[in-house]
């Protein structure tokens, strides 16, 4: 599972 | 990019151009919270300080240009421009016990313990009650016009459309971000009870939303 920020949202 | 988060930031963009164009057209601000309008300001300030280091995509970039620009614009014309209008002795919610708790959870919770990542953490925590000062002066005065009601409906409308996107991206590409999920449903919780009085109110009496 990828799990990080989810930067590229706004 | 999903269809989910591109009906969010789309319902996002209208409800924030809703109230620009509703202040600006009848040069009032009444019943507006500027308090909810700077927090607002505050959470894509902190949130986009990424818009110089990192390069997502043109619509990355572009839109948190434009949600920066119309917020900013939003504050000025409260507090500025039309500042006459503003019902400062209804906007009277303390924000201080919205951002400490914010403030201190953000440092407690959150992907890494650097500046960017405490203030976009500080930003996604603080967006699910920026809209309090709002409701709270919505039940203060006991009614809202029906376009600050179409406002909220699309403001809330976006984060729950946000969820349906996390819940799309976490079985296409095994992607989830618990920090934004959890503080999303909270946020869109906060608009269940307006959700509530706007179908039954404001759609059906298409006039202004009394609260009871």
């Amino acid at each position: 599972l990828v799990f990080s920020g989810s930067k590229d949202e706004l | 990019m999903n269809v989910f988060r591109l009906a969010g930031d789309v319902s996002h963009l209208v409800a924030i151009i809703i109230l620009l164009l509703k202040i600006w057209r009848s040069k009032s601000c009444a019943g507006i919270s500027g308090k909810s309008q700077v927090l607002f300001a505050l959470v894509f300030t902190t949130r986009y300080l990424d818009l110089f280091t990192v390069f997502i995509s043109v619509y990355n970039t572009v839109m948190k240009v434009v949600f920066l620009a119309l917020s900013y614009a939003t504050v000025y014309l409260i507090y500025m421009r039309f500042r006459n209008s503003y019902n400062s002795e209804n906007d009277t919610f303390r924000v201080e016990f919205l951002l400490v708790p914010v403030i201190g959870l953000s440092f407690l919770e959150n992907y890494a313990f650097t500046p960017l990542e405490i203030l976009w953490t500080f930003s996604i925590f603080l967006e699910a009650v920026a809209i309090m000062p709002q409701l709270f002066m919505i039940t203060k005065t006991g009614e809202a016009e029906s376009i600050t009601t179409h406002y909220l409906f699309f403001l809330g409308l976006y984060r729950a459309l946000y969820i349906a996107n996390w819940v799309w991206r976490y079985h296409t590409e095994s992607f989830y971000d618990l920090i934004a999920i959890v503080s999303g449903v909270v946020q869109t919780i906060f608009f269940c009870d307006f959700f509530y009085l706007y179908f039954t109110r404001v759609l059906r009496g298409r006039g202004k939303m009394t609260l009871p």
